[in-house]
């Protein structure tokens, strides 16, 4: 899907800074 | 259910007591206890000193001790809800509460309403949302032109922005989720489901007797 076309908000949510589960792996 | 006798001590002195912060979130006793295997280990990462400093919390996201991450950092304040500069156990497992799978979707919407006005004026605004596009550009090394991020921004405030005021409120943030709700999916961590099998060394540690009733 071409980014220009997904809202900015969908794009941000990918960042790896926002992805909490990471937190949980060992 | 349970009766639980608490016999707090050693293991969390100086923190709140399990069973308070279980009485008060989504979590069990036992949840809460396997939460503080967790929070030992991030919390003693770097100093051992039984608080989560902002390179703490980093080293635990990356894995690797990166250069600063916008979101991290917006995180780990919102997780800082004494705004001490630390985290504490029950900051912790407060902040986790909005992410469990079975939070209210209204704890969820606001939060995440809170991670993106970054500037706390109430409001996500235009320029807030061009910043935080601008650093997931930077973390993924893709490269957009301006005109193409302007783009983007032109097309989320005319579906977000209902007032067109050039600012998105808690009221159009929570219609936009709502038709949205994908964007809500980092607002929940199944891990939090399994928390005690992921973690099962916090029944060597237990400090709380349950009961069956």
């Amino acid at each position: 899907v071409a980014p220009v076309t997904m809202n900015a908000f969908e794009l941000i949510s990918k960042s790896q800074g926002l992805n909490l589960g990471t937190l949980f792996e060992k | 259910m349970g009766c639980f006798h608490s016999k707090v001590g050693r293991q969390f002195s100086g923190h709140e007591d399990p069973v308070i912060l279980a009485s008060q979130t989504a979590f069990s006793v036992s949840e809460v206890e396997a939460l503080y295997e967790l929070y030992k280990s991030i919390s003693s990462s770097i100093v051992d000193d039984g608080l989560i400093s902002k390179e703490e919390f980093q080293l635990a996201l990356f894995k690797n001790k990166k250069k600063e991450n916008l979101f991290a950092n917006r995180i780990f304040e919102l997780f800082d809800v004494k705004r001490k500069g630390v985290i504490d156990f029950s900051d912790f497992v407060r902040s986790l509460d909005v992410f469990h799978p079975n939070a209210p979707q209204e704890d969820k919407i606001d939060f995440s309403f809170k991670l993106y006005d970054l500037d706390r004026t109430g409001f996500i605004e235009r320029h807030e949302v061009k910043q935080m596009l601008i650093a997931l550009l930077c973390e993924s090394e893709m490269k957009l032109a301006d005109e193409t991020i302007e783009t983007i921004l032109d097309k989320t405030f005319l579906d977000a922005d209902v007032n067109q005021d050039g600012k998105i409120d808690k009221s159009e943030w929570h219609d936009f989720v709502s038709k949205n709700p994908s964007l809500l999916k980092i607002m929940t961590l199944p891990y939090l489901r399994d928390i005690t099998t992921t973690f099962p060394s916090f029944v060597f540690h237990s400090e709380v007797d349950e009961v069956a009733t």
